[in-house]
């Protein structure tokens, strides 16, 4: 028997937003220890890991290790059925191909249940290495979600290059250039609002946008967002979901042929 | 030209 009860539901309708663009279908991992879920795109240019820990939940409870094969498009819509104030159940019996989800309203006066079909997946799972990166950067989400948008219309791709005195973002095209750079800044008054670089060394690599712009869909799930570079290897653009886990997304960067 | 790198050649398999 699997089942998670979570009162901040909304936790959930933010995470399956910033999952259900990159990812059509997944595999979401049921232990004891919590839900995690790591899935390609279907380019496998980029690669997202989600984890939520048992102790983020109210209620959790996992009998057997489940891989549950989610249809994302279909979780997508469920879940547009639950209220941003709901609390959200999942449950799933060991041995069952359907997912229930339940959607209590605040005040407990109105409930909603649903069924969701599982599939049977096979997913590859790649083995994400623990890493030293040479270059750090934590910055507001919002800020790093505006300059993808917005570079977004010059190029097809972006430079981020990072040094001691900053990070930089830029982008060429037909019509022209743009350049966005953000130094550090530790007197924010808020946490959220500080930009901070950590560096080794100093980091210069090239990505596609249009990953990056899928990534930001996770913006509201934390104030802030974490970059970590280093040369040769893909991005990891960290958002912490809560104190519950986080969501990490890595592309892999467009490399001189 | 710079060419899009696949994120399975930087992981491998489990």
């Amino acid at each position: 028997m699997f089942e998670a009860r979570l009162v901040q539901g909304s936790l959930l309708k933010k995470v399956q937003e910033a999952l259900k663009d990159i990812v059509q279908e997944a595999s979401w991992d049921c232990t004891s220890s919590g839900l995690s879920l790591q899935a390609m795109d279907g380019s496998h240019v980029s690669l997202v890991q989600l984890t939520l820990r048992a102790d983020g939940f109210e209620k959790y409870r996992c009998d057997r290790n489940l891989a549950m094969g989610i249809n994302m498009g279909s979780m997508s819509k469920i879940l547009k059925c639950a209220g941003n104030d709901d609390v959200i159940t999942l449950k799933a019996e060991d041995t069952s191909d359907r997912l229930e989800l339940m959607f209590e309203s605040p005040k407990g006066e109105k409930i909603s249940n649903y069924e969701m079909k599982l599939m049977d997946l096979d997913c590859e799972q790649l083995g994400i290495p623990d890493q030293e990166y040479s270059c750090s950067i934590k910055m507001p989400s919002h800020e790093f979600a505006r300059i993808c948008r917005d570079l977004s219309q010059i190029g097809e791709c972006v430079v981020i290059t990072c040094t001691k005195d900053g990070v930089q973002f830029s982008a060429k095209g037909d019509m022209g250039s743009g350049t966005v750079k953000m130094s550090q800044n530790l007197g924010a008054e808020k946490e959220d609002d500080q930009v901070t670089i950590e560096m080794t060394e100093p980091v210069q690599l090239t990505f596609a946008i249009k990953y990056l712009n899928m990534f930001t869909k996770a913006t509201s799930l934390s104030g802030s967002v974490c970059l970590s570079m280093s040369n040769d290897v893909p991005l990891v653009v960290e958002y912490k979901v809560e104190d519950m886990g986080h969501i990490k997304y890595f592309l892999a960067p467009k490399i001189e042929d | 030209m710079n060419k899009q790198k696949k994120i399975s050649s930087f992981f491998e398999t489990k």
